[in-house]
C-alpha cells in the first residue's frame, strides 16, 4: 500500500505538503493543469525514476519547483515515500521510506529509512515490495494503450516481473 | 523459473478471460503464449479480443476505447493474480465511454477490497467509487494546493468545476 | 509568396493570442518566428504560452489538458484566419476538465457560424452544442448503422448509455 | 462544407448508408467500437489517403469490411464524398464529389463528379478546396496534441498551407 507521500519544491509543490493515501479507491481530481499528474512523477520519482523524459523534462534540476506569479523559484525539491507491503510477509519489513532530494544545482541525495544511501539501494529495497518505476502498476496519462502496442516477449516480461 | 511462470501465467489467462467477459459482455478473450520470431528469441504473450458479435482483428484494427479496455483487462488480469502494493492510474478511462468506464469501475471496486489503486481522473462516475478523494488547485502563485482529503461537500468545490458530470 | 505567408501569419499571431485568452483567462499566449536550427534550415514558428498565475515553461513541460488547449487554440486561429471547408475533429476533447471543454465548445460556437464543424465525441457539453447529431451503433452482426439524424430526443437511447453526463 | 458522405462495405459500415452533414456543428455519439472513427477514416480515404498505417491498417483491402457474426464479408468497399469550398468564389466548382472504390483484391478506381479518373486528379481537385488527408484541419483520434510536438518548420508549413 501506499501509505504516505510528502512534497516540497516538487515541480508545482511548492509548499510542503502530504498525502496521506488510505486503503482501497483513492481518487485524485482537480482543473487541468493544477499539477495531479505532478504528484503521479513525484511517486515514480521517488521509486528512482532515472530517466527525465519520462518525467516531461530534460533533466533531474526541473524537477525543483521554479517559481511563480510573486513566488520565487525553490533551491531543493524534495520527495518522501512510505509503503508497506501488498501482502503481509514475516519476511518483509512491514514498511519502506524512501526520500529523494535534488537541488536547484544538481546534487542528488537519497534516503532508506532516514538514513542517507544510494539510488541502487531504494531501487533494490522497493524491488523486494514489487515497486519500481517500469512496473505495470504504473499507467502514466496517455500510455493507457501501451500494453496493445507491446510485442509479444514484452508482454511476457510483464508476467515475468510479478511472478 | 520456468515452471513458476507456467503458473502465475495460467492463472493470469483465466483471470484476463474473466476480466474481458465483464468489459465485453457477449465477447471472449484470452492470452496466448507464441513462439519467438526469431531464433533465440523469447517465447512471448498475446493478446486476442473479440468483441460479440465481431470477427477476431489485430488490436490495431480496434477503437480507442477498446484498446484501453483490453489493456486494461490486461493490467487487473495481473493485479487479481500477484498484486502489486498499489495501482497509480492517470486519467486511464479517458476512451471510455460512459457503460464502459462502468464496467472497468465495476472490476477495481471488486478488486480495491484487497488492492489499493490510486486513480487520477475528470470523470464523475470515478470519483463516486472513492474512500478517500483528493483535490488540487493552482494557486495564483503559480504553485499547488491540495484543498482536500475527505469525502463528502468538502470536495464539491473543486470537483464540481473540473470533473465532467452532465 | 514570403509576403502571402507574412500577412497570413499576422493574422494568425493575433487569433492566436486572442484564442489563448479565451482559453486561459489571466494567460498570454503568443506565436514567435524564429531563426532555423541549421545553416540553410527554414524559418519555423514557435508557441509560447504562460497560463495565469505561472512562468513560461517549454511545451513539454505543460499538462495533457494544457497542451490539447494550446494545439486547439493554434487549429482554431487558422480557422479563425483563412477556413478549410470543415473541420473533423475525433475526440480532440478528451483530457480537458468541464470548465476548459466548455470554454473551448465556446471558441467552436462563435466560429461555427461562419465554418462548418464534425466532432466525434463521448462529452455532452459538445453533444449540446450539435445543430446536427448523428448516433452510430454496432450491431449484433458486427456491422455499424446510423440510427439518427435529428436533435432532440430521438438521439437519447444511444447518447444515454454513452455520453458521460454525470 | 462536407455536404454528404456515402459508404458501403467500408470498414464496419457493411450496409449502404448516408450522411447529410448541416452547416455549423455536427456532432457523432456512439458506444465504444461502434463505428464513429471509421466515419472520419472513410472521410480522409476519400480524400485520398495512400498511408495505410494512418487508417489503422497494414493495406488498402483491409477497408473492405471483413465479416461478423452471421454475416459474411463484402466483396467492395466504396465511399463518395460531396464537398463544396469555404467560401463562395466564382473561381471554383460550387461543389466536388470524389468517391473511391477497392475490392477484397485490391483492386483500386477514383471517381471525380462520377466520371473515372487518378488519385491524383482526386489530390489536385479537391486541393482547389484546400482539402486533403494531411491538413490540420482534420484531428484524428490520439492526436490532438501533435502541434506540441512539432518542430518550428512543420508548424510554419501548416500556416503556409493555410495561405
Ligand atoms: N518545475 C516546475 N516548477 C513549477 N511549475 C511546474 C514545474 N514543472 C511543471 N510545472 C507546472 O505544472 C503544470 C502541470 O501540472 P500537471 O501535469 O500535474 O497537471 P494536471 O493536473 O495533471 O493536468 P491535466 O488534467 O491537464 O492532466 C504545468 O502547468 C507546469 O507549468
Ligand atoms: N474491415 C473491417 N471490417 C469489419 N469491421 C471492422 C473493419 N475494420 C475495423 N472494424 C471494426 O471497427 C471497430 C472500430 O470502430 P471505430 O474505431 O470506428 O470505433 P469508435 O466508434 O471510434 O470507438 P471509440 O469510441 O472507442 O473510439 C473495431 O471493433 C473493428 O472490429
Ligand atoms: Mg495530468
Ligand atoms: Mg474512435
Amino acid at each position: 500500500m501506499l501509505r504516505r507521500l510528502d512534497l516540497r519544491g516538487f515541480k508545482s509543490f511548492a509548499s510542503p505538503i502530504s498525502l496521506d493515501f488510505g486503503p482501497g479507491v483513492n481518487v485524485i481530481v482537480g482543473p487541468n493543469g493544477s499539477g495531479k499528474s505532478n504528484l503521479a512523477e513525484a511517486i515514480v520519482w521517488s521509486m528512482g525514476e532515472q530517466r527525465a523524459n519520462k518525467l516531461r523534462a530534460a533533466g533531474m534540476t526541473e524537477m525543483v519547483f521554479s517559481g511563480g506569479d510573486g513566488r520565487p523559484a525553490a533551491g531543493v525539491a524534495e520527495v518522501r515515500m512510505t509503503v508497506s507491503p501488498a501482502i503481509d510477509d514475516p519476511g518483509l519489513p512491514t514498511e519502506i521510506e524512501v526520500a529523494r532530494r535534488v537541488t536547484r544545482t544538481g546534487e542528488a541525495t537519497y534516503q532508506l529509512n532516514g538514513t542517507s544511501c544510494r539510488l541502487l539501494d531504494v531501487h533494490e529495497s522497493l524491488g523486494t515490495f514489487g515497486l519500481g518505476p517500469d512496473a505495470l502498476a504504473v499507467i502514466r496519462q496517455g500510455q493507457v494503450e501501451a500494453v496493445c502496442t507491446a510485442r509479444p516477449a514484452d508482454l511476457r516480461a510483464v508476467v515475468e516481473e510479478a511472478a | 523459473v520456468t515452471d513458476g511462470f507456467q503458473q502465475i501465467f495460467t492463472v493470469v489467462q483465466e483471470r484476463f478471460t474473466d476480466a474481458i467477459e465483464v468489459l465485453f459482455p457477449g465477447g471472449a478473450g484470452r492470452l496466448v503464449a507464441v513462439e519467438p520470431e526469431d531464433e533465440d528469441g523469447e517465447m512471448g504473450i498475446e493478446i486476442s479480443v473479440v468483441p460479440a458479435g465481431k470477427r477476431a482483428r489485430p488490436l490495431a484494427m480496434m477503437s480507442g476505447g477498446e484498446r484501453s479496455l483490453i489493456a486494461l483487462a490486461f493490467c487487473l488480469a495481473i493485479a487479481m493474480t500477484r498484486p502489486a502494493p498499489f495501482y497509480l492510474l492517470d486519467e486511464v478511462e479517458a476512451a471510455l465511454d460512459d457503460t464502459n468506464l462502468r464496467r472497468f469501475l465495476t472490476l477495481v471496486r471488486r478488486l480495491s477490497k484487497e488492492t489499493q489503486f490510486v486513480m487520477i481522473t475528470h470523470q464523475q462516475p470515478t470519483v463516486e467509487i472513492a474512500d478517500t478523494l483528493f483535490g488540487v488547485t493552482m494557486g495564483s502563485d503559480g504553485a499547488s494546493q491540495i484543498v482536500s482529503r475527505r469525502l463528502g461537500d468538502s470536495i464539491e468545490g473543486v470537483a464540481r468545476t473540473t470533473v465532467r458530470r452532465q
